[in-house]
């Protein structure tokens, strides 16, 4: 995946990073402090959409391949920029009964981008 | 707010301000964190913790492995310490009550593994025998009935971990855990089971939400 950078257009992961005390949470959220959500920006020409590494998957690239050879408007539909990497937030909180509760929530943070 | 001639790159829709598509993101963030922990709004704190209760519970919580968490979404694992309150005690007997979250939708979890964690102090050189009860709410919710029982040779101080069985696990997923801890044979001078600060009793248990009404696909 790419990580977006100055004025870079294509496909990429922009950085975004949620303080819990910044939103007033870090009463509940004993850990972390904030959650690097992260998210895609950027355009997927068809050129580049059907690119290893940047779709999204194999079955992408191969599709997005078909489309950029084939004339416009035959196959319809574009291409976007999605995650195709995420991991889970781990979270230690204390719940409405001032239990304490660890958890792994799955597929939070984005790791990486690439075309749809 | 969208802005004007503006189009999203990633999916041809309009652009929002920097300071509207900021606030959304945040708005998203938060929605996605209580949504995924089955919460309706966050918690509002009633019974604060203790610091020194909070470390000792935390050394005493083992997380989970990497790689270890569930394929399908609608199965989450978490583990959940719970604090005890002491109700109705004596020097010779002590009563605990644990209330497990009941932000989550009951019979939507399922405890699969709970211990208890309590601290005794004893005189030097001796064995003392302790039984631990555990009361379940009758058929019609009124009197607590017993369930259970664990006898335990205690001979030193300091922190002891029993692992409970089924009766207090399914205590535990309906949301309320009774104990009573009992000194068989002996009258101590004062209460042996410390309930302080940093020695609060605490059940640590594992927790599967979301797991018991799956629904598979053929």
């Amino acid at each position: 995946g790419i990580d977006c950078q100055g004025g870079s257009r294509m496909c990429c992961r922009q950085e975004f990073f949620v303080d819990f005390r910044e939103i007033g949470w870090h009463d509940w959220i004993i850990q972390p402090e904030g959650y690097a959500m992260n998210f895609c920006i950027g355009q997927c020409p068809l050129h580049i959409a059907g690119m290893p590494g940047i779709a999204a998957s194999f079955h992408t690239a191969v599709l997005n391949l078909l489309k950029a050879n084939t004339a416009a408007g035959t196959t319809g539909g574009g291409s976007c920029c999605v995650p195709t990497a995420r991991r889970p937030l781990s979270l230690l909180y204390y719940d409405r009964d001032s239990n304490i509760v660890k958890t792994d929530i799955p597929d939070m943070v984005v790791e990486a981008c690439g075309c749809s | 707010t969208p802005r004007a001639g503006g189009q999203c790159p990633a999916c041809g829709g309009p652009t929002l301000e920097l300071e509207s598509q900021r606030e959304l993101l945040l708005d998203l963030a938060k929605r996605s964190i209580l949504d995924k922990l089955h919460l309706t709004q966050r918690p509002t704190l009633n019974r604060p913790v203790s610091r020194a209760a909070l470390r000792t519970a935390l050394q005493h919580l083992h997380g989970v492995p990497q790689g270890a968490l569930l394929e399908d979404n609608r199965e989450q694992e978490c583990e959940i310490i719970s604090f005890a309150e002491t109700g109705l005690s004596t020097i010779n007997q002590t009563r605990l009550d644990f209330h497990f979250s009941s932000d989550r939708t009951a019979g939507d979890r399922e405890v699969q593994q709970a211990s208890l964690m309590f601290f005794v102090q004893l005189p030097s050189n001796t064995t003392w025998t302790l039984k631990v009860r555990v009361l379940v709410l009758g058929p019609h919710n009124t009197n607590l009935t017993l369930a259970t029982q664990y006898l335990l040779e205690v001979d030193a101080s300091g922190w002891h971990q029993l692992p409970l069985g089924p009766e207090a696990q399914a205590a535990c997923s309906q949301g309320h855990l009774t104990l009573e801890l009992v000194l068989e044979g002996q009258v101590a001078q004062s209460s042996v089971i410390l309930g302080g600060a940093a020695h609060r009793p605490f059940v640590a248990a594992r927790v599967r939400v979301g797991g018991k009404h799956q629904i598979h696909r053929r």
